[in-house]
């Protein structure tokens, strides 16, 4: 077909393209144009969303999930909530490549990529403490928890379940557009 | 987050993720990016898929693989991607989601849900139609 090959990608991100393209071009797999498009988000940061130095959890630490997908085999490598490592996306492809299995997580993937050779350093910058810190003088809104105490929509945690919150009516809550899977 | 759907010139796909998720989750949590089907998914009978918005919801729903399916039936891509978004629109009117599909052919589209702060989804396409990446958009549903 004329209008192949093809690099499609959400949101426009696009230096994440143009990787992805360079490497078809230099005669790379679909496998390898999706991981290097991804890696360059990854070092790139793309709008705070993906990489290190972005979206801090409840602790303020940033953690990062990847998956990477080969049509032909089915076969997936994917890592969730990895510590330290900025390559998410490398990792997944050696969890593809080098595992039988298909999703690693946690502190245990972050063993796994010293093991193959990735190097351990911190997820945070300077933008994602002072985004947590606000978060902190914000009451930590917001908040992901419900029918718990103290009230998650005015405090802090730590929370317990509570029994009278859970007779209310908790209805969906929007994600911030900047701030998404 | 990026997901990102390659199709190799000889029909090859592939898809993938990468995020650092949603600001102050619950340490432990985890969205949609990372699980096969969820956040993206791939087949060369059919064609490859990719997902983004909120993670918490994405995943209830399977959207790219449900949407890879729709393409393996014959649906065009942005068809695919409508039909997924309206399918998770009837649980969740609310929620912020947007899917990128092509198939093997070549062929390729997006969709999204329309919310007051998000009207339209861009998204990156290169092919060899074009001699540079192109940020193309898609109203929302």
């Amino acid at each position: 077909s004329s209008v192949l090959p093809l690099v499609i990608n959400t949101w426009a991100f696009k230096n994440a393209t143009e990787a992805a393209w360079r490497t078809l071009a230099s005669g790379g797999s679909a496998l390898d144009a999706v991981e290097s498009g991804c890696a360059k988000c990854e070092m790139e940061q793309c709008d705070g969303t993906v990489g290190f130095g972005g979206s801090p959890n409840e602790r303020g630490e940033t953690t990062l999930d990847a998956m990477i997908m080969d049509g032909t085999t089915m076969d997936v490598g994917a890592v969730g909530g990895l510590r330290r490592i900025k390559n998410a996306i490398g990792v997944a492809r050696k969890v593809l490549e080098h595992t039988t299995h298909t999703l690693l997580i946690g502190e245990s993937a972050t063993k796994f990529a010293e093991s193959m050779g990735f190097t351990s350093e911190n997820l945070s910058t300077s933008a994602s403490e002072a985004m947590y810190s606000d978060w902190l003088a914000r009451n930590c809104q917001p908040n992901y928890w419900r029918k718990v105490t103290p009230d998650p929509s005015k405090h802090c945690g730590p929370y317990k379940p509570s029994g009278i919150m859970a007779q209310g009516n908790f209805p969906y809550k929007e994600v911030d557009v900047h701030g998404h899977d | 987050t990026i997901g990102m759907v390659v199709i190799h010139k000889e029909g090859s796909t592939a898809a993938g993720t990468s995020t650092n998720g949603i600001k102050f989750k619950i340490p432990g949590r985890v969205g949609d990016s990372p699980v096969p089907g969820a956040g993206a998914y791939a087949n060369d009978k059919a064609g490859a898929a990719a997902a983004t918005g909120d993670g918490d919801i994405l995943l209830r729903f399977l959207p790219s693989y449900q949407a890879v399916e729709y393409m393996r039936k014959g649906v065009d891509p942005t068809v695919a991607c409508q039909k997924v978004i309206s399918r998770i629109r009837k649980h969740y009117p609310g929620f912020l989601g947007a899917v990128i599909c092509a198939n093997v052919t070549g062929s390729y589209g997006a969709a999204c849900n329309k919310l007051p702060t998000f009207t339209q989804f861009s998204f990156m396409v290169y092919n060899p139609l074009r001699s540079q990446s192109t940020e193309e958009k898609v109203d929302c549903l």
